[in-house]
C-alpha cells in the first residue's frame, strides 16, 4: 500500500527512507535496461550497498561525470535532489539537444545516498546525524565527516582530530568505507572528467582548493564556469549563489572531496550547497525540493556541457 | 529516537572582525555543546548554530555580553521534526 508501481507515480517532492530510495533505484534500472545500470562500488561500515546509477548509451570507459549527493547525512534535500536528476536523466535523453550530446560520448555516475548509515540513522535514530557510523576505538562518540576524510591536505588545519567533533577528520585518510569505494572507483576509472559533490544548504557554488590557499592552476576557467552556471540556476527562481574557490568563500577545510578529485586530475571539480531559505536550515519543506533540484539541474547542466565541449 | 525538545537554531551576523573572530571562538567552546549548521565565513554573512535547550540560556547571555546580534530561525527544533515526520508519513499514506 502506497509503494509507486514505478518511477512516473513516485513522489518526488517527498522525503524517503532509504529503502524507498533503493526501490527507486531499481525501478529505474528495470524501466530503462539499455541506459541505466546500478553498480554497487562497496559496502558501508553497517554493511549498505554503496549504489551507483550509471547513466550510459553505450562504448566502453567513455569520459565520464560523476556527481554525489548525501555524504552529509542530514542534508535531505540532496538526497532527494539526486532522485530528481535520475529521473531527468532518463526523461530528457532524446528530448533535449544538450543532455542527449552528452550522453551520447559520455556515461555520468549518480550515487544517490552516499553515506547511507549516516542517512539511515537520520531517519531512526537521529534527524540530526551528519557523519558516517564507524565507531571510533577510545571514544564514546561515533563517526567521521567524510568530507574531511580523503588524502588531500589530510590532517591540517579545517579539520578536527577529535572524534566528538562534527568536523572529525578521522584516523587517516581513506579510513572511511564509504570514502574508499568512491576513490577506489575514481581511480579504476581512470576517466572522469567532471566531479560533482553536492551539498546543501548556503548557496553556493565552490571549487578547490579547500585546503590551501594556492589557487588551481585552472583557476580562471574554473570560476568563468562557474559564473555561468550560477547565471544558469538564478534564471529560473531568482535564487542566489555565491562561487569561488573553498578557501576564499567559506574558510579553510583539509581532506575534502573536490581538492582529493581535482589533485587526481579531474579538472571539473565542483562543490554545491543547495538551496537555504534562511527558515528552516537542514530542514528543507518537502515542497521545496523540486524547484531546488529544478534551478541546480540548470548549474550541472552547465558543467556538464562545458565538460562534453572541452576535452581534455 | 534522540529528540531536540527546546533546542533553539540562532542565526548570528558578526557586523566586524572582532566578532568574527569571537564567534569563531565559539566553535571551540565544548561546553555550549554546540552544533553549527553554517560555519563563520566572513562578516555580514549569517552563521546558524543549533543550542540544546539546557545551555540555551548561558549561550545567549554569551552573546549578548559581547554585543553579538542574533535571531531565532528555529524556536524549537522538536516542533518542526514532528510536522516534517507528520508530513512524510501522511504523503506515504
Amino acid at each position: 500500500v502506497g509503494q509507486p508501481r514505478n518511477t512516473d507515480s513516485f513522489d518526488y517532492a517527498r522525503y524517503h527512507p532509504i529503502n524507498e530510495i533503493y526501490s527507486f533505484q531499481d525501478m529505474l534500472v528495470a524501466e530503462n535496461p539499455n541506459m541505466v545500470s546500478k553498480l554497487v562500488i562497496g559496502q558501508s561500515y553497517e554493511g549498505r550497498p554503496l549504489n551507483v546509477l550509471k547513466f550510459s548509451t553505450g562504448g566502453t570507459n567513455r569520459p565520464a561525470i560523476w556527481i554525489d549527493t548525501g555524504i552529509h547525512s542530514r542534508e535531505w534535500v540532496t538526497q532527494a535532489s539526486g532522485i530528481w536528476f535520475a529521473k531527468k536523466i532518463v526523461k530528457d535523453y532524446g528530448s533535449d539537444p544538450a543532455l542527449t550530446a552528452i550522453l551520447d560520448n559520455m556515461d555520468i555516475f549518480l550515487e544517490i545516498v552516499t553515506n547511507p548509515d549516516g542517512y539511515y540513522f537520520t531517519h531512526t535514530s537521529n534527524r540530526m546525524w551528519r557523519k558516517t557510523r564507524k565507531p571510533n576505538p577510545g571514544s564514546s562518540c561515533i563517526g567521521v565527516d567524510p568530507n574531511r576524510n580523503w588524502d588531500a591536505g589530510f590532517g591540517g588545519p579545517g579539520a578536527s582530530s577529535s572524534p566528538c567533533s562534527e568536523t572529525y577528520r578521522g584516523p587517516r585518510a581513506h579510513s572511511e568505507p564509504e570514502v574508499k569505494a568512491i576513490v577506489d572507483f575514481v581511480k579504476s576509472h581512470g576517466n572522469i572528467k567532471a566531479f560533482i559533490s553536492i551539498h546543501s544548504y548556503s548557496q553556493m557554488l565552490l571549487y578547490p582548493y579547500g585546503y590551501t590557499t594556492t589557487p588551481v592552476k585552472d583557476q580562471a576557467e574554473l570560476h568563468q564556469l562557474a559564473q555561468k552556471a550560477i547565471s544558469d540556476l538564478t534564471s529560473l527562481y531568482g535564487t542566489r549563489y555565491k562561487y569561488g574557490s573553498i578557501i576564499n568563500t567559506i574558510y579553510q577545510a583539509s581532506g575534502g572531496t573536490i581538492d582529493w578529485t581535482y589533485n587526481q586530475g579531474v579538472k571539473y571539480s565542483y562543490t554545491f550547497e543547495l538551496r537555504d531559505t534562511g527558515l528552516y536550515g537542514f530542514l528543507l519543506p518537502a515542497n521545496q525540493i523540486i524547484p531546488t533540484a529544478q534551478e541546480t539541474w540548470l548549474a550541472l547542466m552547465a558543467i556538464m556541457d562545458h565538460t562534453h565541449k572541452n576535452p581534455y | 529516537k534522540d529528540t531536540f525538545e527546546g533546542h533553539q537554531v540562532l542565526r548570528i551576523v558578526p557586523k566586524n572582525d572582532v566578532q568574527l573572530s569571537l564567534i569563531k571562538e565559539l566553535e571551540k567552546m565544548i561546553e555550549f555543546e554546540l552544533d553549527i549548521w553554517m560555519g563563520v565565513t566572513d562578516a555580514f554573512s549569517p552563521v546558524d548554530i543549533r543550542v540544546p535547550s539546557h545551555t540555551l540560556h548561558s549561550f545567549k547571555s554569551y552573546l549578548e555580553n559581547f554585543n553579538i546580534n542574533y535571531s531565532t530561525m528555529i524556536e524549537n527544533l522538536q516542533e518542526m521534526l514532528d510536522r516534517e515526520q507528520e508530513e512524510m508519513d501522511s504523503a506515504a499514506r
